[in-house]
């Protein structure tokens, strides 16, 4: 389960604007 | 210059292209019990952005399936309730069949971003967390 919210974490921070 | 805040009232994507922006606007929503909204709408957009390959395939299904499972399955949950059922049911097919699109949850991301233009957004605009900020 823990792996799958990593995922869902990487994969939601990847969609972030960089911060400027 | 336009201060960042006063871009986040011009559009959705103006807010939603700035850290700042974003953690306000989180911290709004969940406070109003619906930040999964917004970590909904990233996802679909992270989602898109993994190039379908070789090496990536696995990560893409386990990818696909969680999200299916943590914003849609349940149709209780917040974003699953502002989706049409064609659409809960394409992703569905999708998953079981596990053809992994980049683009499987483009229409589902649509109509939750019309939800969050036309509600949530507003809402923040006009919110006290946005106002004292400014």
């Amino acid at each position: 389960i823990d792996s799958e919210d990593d995922l869902l974490q990487e994969c939601i921070s990847s969609a972030m604007p960089k911060k400027k | 210059p336009t201060p960042p805040y006063l871009r986040w009232a011009e559009s959705l994507h103006s807010l939603l292209d700035d850290q700042d922006g974003i953690n306000l606007f989180r911290t709004f929503l969940k406070q109003e019990n619906c930040a999964d909204l917004l970590d909904f709408w990233f996802a679909c957009s992270g989602f898109r952005k993994l190039e379908p390959c070789d090496s990536n395939e696995e990560k893409r299904l386990k990818l696909a399936k969680a999200i299916y499972k943590k914003y849609i399955l349940d149709n209780n949950g917040i974003v699953s309730r502002q989706i049409k059922p064609a659409t809960k049911s394409f992703i569905k097919d999708c998953v079981i069949k596990q053809l992994i699109d980049p683009a499987m949850f483009d229409q589902a991301q649509t109509e939750i971003q019309s939800m969050i233009e036309e509600n949530t957004y507003p809402l923040f605009l006009k919110s006290d967390i946005y106002l004292e900020y400014t």
